[in-house]
């Protein structure tokens, strides 16, 4: 009956899959955003937003191992959302944060898009 | 732990990966 739960374990977990990022190990795929290479783990990229859920669980691009975004998107704007996915930390500032709401809007992640909406409307 | 539930570990869960550092 019932379990015991290790409250610390989704943190502990995406730390672990950040490690494993910034050291370019296991990862998976390549996006290039206006001249700029990310690389990432497709499963984390799926979990977090509509945009890249629908392009790799479409199943011709499967094993899809690089990807270039529109040039629409900020590679910073870009970034930061990348570093959000692995740390759950947001790292708005006032002149970033359009082209994050921007980009959160390509990506299909609307409530960071949200946010970040908020974020600009409090500072006006 | 006997007659409970839920019990919340508050420790870490899973061995620390290193940094890149």
């Amino acid at each position: 009956d019932g379990c015991i739960q290790f409250t610390r374990h989704p943190g502990d977990v995406l730390l672990n899959f950040n490690r494993l990022r910034s050291r370019n190990i296991l990862t998976d795929v390549t996006i290039q955003v206006d001249g700029q290479l990310f690389h990432a783990h497709k499963t984390i990229l799926v979990a977090c937003s509509g945009f890249f859920y629908s392009v790799f669980m479409h199943p011709e691009n499967t094993n899809l191992s690089a990807i270039s975004l529109d040039t629409k998107v900020d590679p910073k704007g870009f970034s930061l959302l990348l570093d959000f996915m692995y740390t759950s930390c947001l790292n708005l500032s006032d002149s970033l944060a359009l082209t994050t709401l921007n980009a959160a809007v390509y990506l299909q992640m609307e409530h960071v898009a949200d946010t970040c909406h908020r974020f600009i409307k409090s500072r006006q | 732990y006997e007659g409970v539930s839920t019990i919340k570990e508050m420790g870490r869960s899973v061995h620390e990966i290193p940094s890149k550092d």
